[in-house]
C-alpha cells in the first residue's frame, strides 16, 4: 500500500496548500501547493482575443490533479481503474443551446465534433456527464410517485444508448449525471473511418436525452429537473469524456505539429510562420533559413 | 591497466565526474509551448552526464556491450570511445493541454523523467 492524497475539488482555494495529514507523518503540502500552483484555471490562448481564452472543465483539472499526485508517489495513473486503463483523456465540452420555442423543454441534443481524437488511439470508454441543477421545486417532487428515468439515445434512432434513475426527491439537489455512451461512440468511429469521404460535416457526434416518468412515456419538462442550459457557467455544461489509450510510445511532438498545422489552416499563415521560426531556432544553431527549417 | 593514480587524476587533469543523474529544469513557457500546455508550466526532467570509465560501477547497470567497449577504450582509447552515459531508468509526467480543437486534453507522456542512468 502507498498512501495517497485525493483532493475533492471543495477544497476551498485559500488553504489548498493546506498540510494534509498522512498515517506515516508525511507532509505532503510541498508536492501538492507545486500540483495546484502548475495547474492555471483559465489559460489565454489567443492573445489576441481574450473571450476565446479556454477554461478547462473542473472535472478535468481533477482528474489531472488526481493523476500526477499518483505519479509522485511513483503510481502509474493509467493502470487505475477509474482511467479504464487509458493514457490519454479527451473532453469535448457542450456548445449546444435549448430550443426555447418549444416550452415545456421535452427533449435536448448534445452535439460534439470529436474531428480531433486520434485513430491511431483505442478508445477504452466514453461517457457524457450532465450536470443536474438545484431546482427549487420541492412541492412538485414530493407529489410525484415512483422514479423520473433519464434516456440518452443516438440523434438519428431510437436505440436506448443507457439510462439513469432518479428519486424525485433526490431531483431537488444538483449532481452530475453520467451516462455510458462507449459502445455507441465506438460504433461512430468504425463508420466514420469506412466512410469519411462522404462526411461533409465532419466528425460530429449526436445524442438525445430526454426524461419520462418511471418506465411510461410520459415525458417531463426538463427544466423541472434543472437539466435546461440557458445561463450556465463553464463548469457546469456537459462534456464528453473519451478514454483512448495509444499503442505505441506517445511522441510529444504530435501535439507540436498538430498545433502548427491547426493554425496554419486557420488561415493565420503569417504568424504562424513567425511562431515556428522563433520555436525551431531556439535549438538549433542553424545558419540559414533552410537549415533552420529543418 | 589505466594509467591513473589514486584519485582518479590523470597526468595532472582534473577528471571528469563519473556518469549520474544532474538536475535539468524544463520550462514550456521558455519553449513557447504555453499557448498549448495548461499544466505543468515546467518540470524536473533530470540528465544523465560524466564518463563511463574503466572499471564500471554495478549501480550503473552496464550491458555486456558497454563493458566490453569500456574494457577496449581502456586498453586503447584509439579503437573506440567509451560507452555513453544515459538514461536507463525513465518515469511519465501528465500533462494537461489543448489540442487543435481546442479541446482540454489529459495525457500521460511516458519516458519524460530521468529516474537511473547508466553506461551504454
Amino acid at each position: 500500500f502507498q498512501c495517497a492524497a485525493i483532493i475533492t475539488h471543495s477544497t476551498p482555494r485559500r488553504n489548498r496548500g493546506a498540510r494534509i495529514p498522512h498515517q506515516d507523518g508525511q507532509r505532503s503540502s510541498k508536492f501538492l501547493k507545486d500540483i495546484f500552483a502548475s495547474s492555471h484555471p483559465i489559460v489565454g490562448h489567443h492573445k489576441d482575443d481574450p473571450k476565446d481564452a479556454i477554461v478547462p472543465h473542473e472535472y478535468m483539472l481533477s482528474i489531472y490533479r488526481t493523476y500526477s499526485a499518483a505519479e509522485k508517489l511513483g503510481l502509474n495513473a493509467s493502470f487505475f481503474r477509474s482511467s479504464k486503463f487509458a493514457n490519454t483523456i479527451t473532453s469535448f465540452v457542450d456548445r449546444g443551446t435549448d430550443d426555447l420555442l418549444h416550452s415545456p423543454l421535452r427533449r435536448q441534443k448534445y452535439l460534439f465534433d470529436v474531428s480531433t481524437l486520434s485513430d491511431k488511439e483505442e478508445l477504452v470508454g466514453a461517457e457524457l456527464r450532465i450536470f443536474r441543477r438545484a431546482t427549487g421545486d420541492l412541492q412538485s417532487s414530493l407529489q410525484t410517485t415512483g422514479l423520473y428515468d433519464i434516456q440518452l439515445y443516438p440523434c438519428r434512432s431510437d436505440r436506448l444508448l443507457d439510462s439513469r434513475s432518479l428519486d424525485p426527491l433526490d431531483s431537488t439537489k444538483p449532481s452530475w449525471e453520467v451516462l455510458n455512451v462507449w459502445d455507441t461512440f465506438k460504433a461512430h468511429r468504425h463508420h466514420y473511418h469506412q466512410h469519411h469521404h462522404q462526411h461533409q460535416q465532419g466528425n460530429l457526434l449526436c445524442f438525445q436525452l430526454r426524461v419520462t416518468l418511471g418506465k411510461s412515456d410520459i415525458e417531463v419538462d426538463l427544466r423541472h429537473l434543472g437539466l435546461n442550459r440557458d445561463g450556465r457557467p463553464q463548469q457546469e455544461k456537459a462534456i464528453l469524456v473519451a478514454y483512448t489509450r495509444s499503442k505505441k510510445r506517445e511522441n510529444l511532438f504530435n501535439e507540436m505539429k498538430e498545433k502548427i498545422k491547426s493554425r496554419r489552416s486557420a488561415g493565420q499563415k503569417e504568424e504562424s510562420a513567425a511562431e515556428e521560426e522563433a520555436v525551431f531556432s531556439k535549438g538549433a544553431k542553424g545558419d540559414g533559413p533552410r537549415r533552420r527549417r529543418r | 591497466t589505466a594509467l591513473s593514480n589514486r584519485h582518479g587524476k590523470r597526468h595532472g587533469k582534473k577528471s571528469k565526474s563519473r556518469c549520474s543523474k544532474k538536475a535539468l529544469h524544463v520550462n514550456f513557457k521558455e519553449l513557447g509551448w504555453d499557448d498549448w500546455i495548461i499544466a505543468p508550466l515546467d518540470y524536473e526532467a533530470y540528465h544523465c552526464e560524466g564518463v563511463c570509465d574503466f572499471p564500471l560501477r554495478s549501480h550503473l547497470e552496464p550491458t555486456n556491450h558497454a563493458i566490453i567497449q569500456t574494457l577496449m577504450n581502456s586498453m586503447d582509447p584509439s579503437s573506440t570511445p567509451p560507452s555513453c552515459c544515459v538514461p536507463t531508468k525513465l518515469s511519465p509526467i501528465s500533462i494537461l493541454y489543448i489540442d487543435s480543437g481546442n479541446n482540454v486534453v489529459y495525457k500521460q507522456y511516458e519516458d519524460m523523467v530521468v529516474e537511473q542512468c547508466g553506461c551504454r
